[in-house]
């Protein structure tokens, strides 16, 4: 493993830029929110504001967890319930000038991390698989 | 990075076993399931036969794409279908003898990799959480 090589990651070569990345505004319902879900097949996708900023993080698990009553799912919920009151507000960031040591330990916990410039706008998300095909690329020589 | 002691890794001591590993029956129908990967909080979730082998793959994608309809997702099919009907068919699977540059070859698609035996039946999961701890460890020296 030629480690110097390998920690030189540098993380706006690798994020999928925000243009390119799912999400959904604070304001939108949980109806909205699942079917921006299924049809990108994502589990999970940042939320952001109408300034482009990152908020939290809305999925599935979360969604269903929400409408999750006694007796059965309901589903007639989610066109009640809003982004902003399920999603997960708690969210690791990173800047772009961030290492690949700081990437890795996140990506540990998070199947992928919010890049967010200096002034707090969306930037883009490095993901667990694009850590994985380095080291792959990597470790095959 | 001390390449030959990472790559000394031991598929059975690092993946969760199969006791551990929330998944569903082929016969389920798909409300079953959806029940089973919300109480969990799992995404995505092995599907077994009666014989305790291996099947296939659920998940919320899955489901709520089967269900997608024209104007919305229509939620009142989920009782009628089953998890066979639905379930991804085409998974990766590797025994307790694989090497670690396997298990990451296919965790770069996979965020899990189902570990079956010689007679095919289901022993546990390796996620790719257990490699990217192994990797952190090990950049941090
Ligand atoms: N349309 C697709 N084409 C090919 N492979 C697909 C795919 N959808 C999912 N996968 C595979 O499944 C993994 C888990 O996806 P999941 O949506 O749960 O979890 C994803 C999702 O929550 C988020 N994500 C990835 N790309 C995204 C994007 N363009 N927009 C929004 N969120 C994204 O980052 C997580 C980790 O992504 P990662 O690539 O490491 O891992 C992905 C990838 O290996
Ligand atoms: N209850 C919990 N406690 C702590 N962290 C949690 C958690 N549920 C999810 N996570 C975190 O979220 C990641 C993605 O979970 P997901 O359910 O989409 O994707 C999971 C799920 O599809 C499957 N999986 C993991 N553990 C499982 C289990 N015990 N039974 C069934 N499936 C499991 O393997 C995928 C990758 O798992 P991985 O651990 O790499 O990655 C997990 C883990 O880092």
């Amino acid at each position: 493993l030629h480690s110097e090589e390998f920690l030189e990651f540098n993380i706006s070569d690798f994020m999928i830029p925000s243009e390119r990345v799912a999400h959904v505004q604070v304001g939108n319902n949980l109806e909205h929110a699942l079917l921006v879900l299924t049809k990108s097949g994502y589990t999970a996708i940042p939320v952001l504001d109408p300034q482009y900023k990152l908020q939290g993080l809305i999925s599935t698990p979360i969604i269903m967890d929400s409408i999750l009553g006694l007796e059965r799912i309901e589903f007639e919920q989610l066109e009640q319930k809003r982004v902003e009151e399920a999603m997960n507000r708690n969210i690791p960031r990173l800047d772009a000038e961030s290492s690949i040591q700081q990437s890795i330990e996140l990506l540990v916990d998070h199947p992928f991390i919010c890049i967010e410039n200096k002034e707090g706008y969306f930037e883009g998300i490095l993901t667990r698989r694009t850590v994985l095909d380095q080291l792959n690329k990597h470790i095959r020589r």
